[in-house]
């Protein structure tokens, strides 16, 4: 079930002053002969001890991985699917013990959790929501927030986990009138929750009163944008979005991730910086992970680019290995690696 | 960018706009 590797990994320069390092510390393969979908770190608790458990999804299984030492892993818990795949892992930060997915084909169909039997340690899952769900994320205080419906029956749900991961209480946010493609909550406000539509408009809640408290137009030049990470500082609003329509423009480079600031009592916002790949490098967004001032996106070349976004520039291009596309790359929410994956099933973990 | 461009700004943005949300 494991595999222990330790190597560096090869990095083409790129032209940064302070240049990111990625150390390939372990690597996992999936058993599963299905197509490998997402990654994710969670802790897990067994018998009194909490432990930073790796999670990984291959389309019709999702497996708990633990710790051993020298960054071996032993998968312990697997959750089998049958008649719907898995699209996504959707981590519920502050539960332990629960992990939630996303499970359809283009679209999602079904949110359900992902959790054991107190009794007798099984794998249990229970079908939180079902329907035409068209955006999910885990927010702190054990929320989960998901968006579903067409335009006139439009909902935006938040369920709240208890600290066992069960009892879940039901909110409603007030609805835009059109579609919310993803979410993304304001760093340091708990209470503030972002949402991007289908017309490129930024939406704000206020998630303790449910009220829609802003809808704000931006730049008409990306359509479809993706909401990474937002912050508030000095009474502006900054915002991370990638633009995975954006067409490559020979004089801004390929944009990947773009930072705006937004006043929020005007609206008014304005772009800050665009985070384009290295000069000689091509590719769009394809997926990708923000976490702090650390942004990764594999990119459809089949490579992964690391910005700084404090820096503003890449710091660390992985290419496709060994002749293989990244598919999917993550941030390791319990420590401060990266989890990338590949379809066939091979996860890499590096320290950054 | 230039902060003028935004328009007034405020530090309690959050709070303003709540109470003048419709509930």
């Amino acid at each position: 079930h494991s595999i222990e590797q330790t190597e560096i990994a090869d990095l083409p320069a790129c032209d940064s002053l302070n240049p990111g390092y990625l150390q390939l510390v372990s690597k996992l393969k999936n058993p599963s002969g299905s197509c490998s979908v997402d990654v994710s770190a969670m802790w897990w608790e067994r018998a009194g001890l909490k432990e930073p458990c790796i999670i990984t999804a291959c389309e019709y299984a999702v497996s708990l991985w633990k710790p051993l030492d020298t960054w071996q892993w032993k998968n312990i818990y697997t959750w089998h699917f049958t008649e719907v795949p898995v699209l996504q892992i959707v981590p519920v930060p502050d539960v332990c013990n629960l992990v939630c997915v996303a499970l359809g084909n283009l679209e999602i169909r079904e949110i359900r959790a992902l959790f054991c039997s107190p009794d007798d340690g099984s794998e249990k899952q229970l079908l939180l929501k079902s329907g035409n769900i068209k955006a999910v994320l885990g927010l702190t205080k054990r929320r989960l927030v998901n968006s579903s419906g067409t335009l006139c029956d439009h909902q935006v749900e938040i369920m709240t986990f208890a600290e066992d991961g069960g009892n879940k209480e039901k909110q409603f946010l007030m609805p835009p009138e059109e579609t919310v493609l993803t979410f993304a909550e304001v760093q340091g406000m708990q209470e503030a929750l972002l949402g991007t539509t289908v017309m490129n408009n930024i939406v704000i809640w206020n998630l303790k009163t449910g009220q829609l408290l802003k809808k704000m137009h931006i730049d008409d030049s990306y359509q479809a944008s993706v909401c990474h990470k937002a912050y508030s500082e000095m009474g502006l609003l900054f915002v991370v979005l990638s633009h995975p329509c954006a067409k490559e423009s020979e004089s801004l480079g390929s944009p990947v991730f773009q930072l705006i600031v937004i006043n929020p009592k005007t609206t008014l916002n304005v772009g800050v910086m665009l985070y384009c790949l290295p000069q000689g490098q091509a590719g769009r967004f394809l997926e990708g992970d923000v976490k702090d001032h650390c942004a990764a996106a594999v990119l459809t070349s089949g490579a992964i680019a690391i910005w700084d976004l404090l820096l503003g520039h890449c710091t660390a291009f992985l290419p496709p290995v060994p002749d293989q596309n990244w598919s999917f790359v993550k941030w390791s929410g319990t420590d401060s690696h990266l989890l990338a994956g590949q379809k066939d099933g091979n996860i890499f973990i590096y320290r950054y | 960018c230039n902060k003028a461009d935004l328009g007034p700004i405020s530090l309690n943005w959050f709070d303003e706009l709540s109470s003048e949300a419709p509930p």
